[in-house]
C-alpha cells in the first residue's frame, strides 16, 4: 500500500554528510500521526539530496512503514537507518500532505 | 483522550 499512496515520492538520501539533518516531529498517538519534517540543516545529508523539504511527511523508512509507531520507535529507525554501514542512503517515501493516511 | 507527554516531541538527527 505505501507505494501506492496517492502523491507519494520515493526520495533516496545518500549518507553524504556526517549527519542526516532533518528534525521530525509526530508520530502514532499525536496530533501528527505519521511523522513531519520540522527542520533541514545546511550541510546535513539531507540538504545536499536536495528532495526533502519541510513539511513532508514521511510514510516509510526503507520501506518500512512509521504507521502505528510512535514517535520515538519511528526516531529510532530513522536514526538506525541513517547509522548503518550496510547501506550508503536511506530511502524516505514521503508525501507532502500532512494528512492521516 | 488527554494529550500525551511526548505529543509535541521532535527529534534532531
Amino acid at each position: 500500500p505505501g507505494l501506492l499512496e496517492p502523491m507519494s515520492t520515493l526520495v533516496r538520501v545518500a549518507k553524504s554528510a556526517s549527519t542526516l539533518g532533518i528534525a521530525i516531529e509526530g508520530g502514532a498517538n499525536t496530533r501528527q500521526p505519521l511523522p513531519r519534517i520540522v527542520t533541514i540543516q545546511r550541510g546535513g545529508s539531507a540538504h545536499n539530496c536536495g528532495q526533502l523539504k519541510v513539511g513532508q511527511v514521511i510514510l516509510e523508512v526503507n520501506g518500512v512503514s512509521l504507521r502505528g509507531k510512535e514517535h520515538r520507535e519511528a526516531a529510532r529507525l530513522i536514526a538506525e537507518a541513517f547509522k548503518t554501514k550496510e547501506k550508503d542512503y536511506i530511502d524516505f517515501l514521503i508525501t507532502e500532505f500532512n494528512v492521516a493516511l | 483522550s488527554p494529550p500525551k507527554e511526548y505529543e509535541d516531541e521532535v527529534t534532531f538527527f
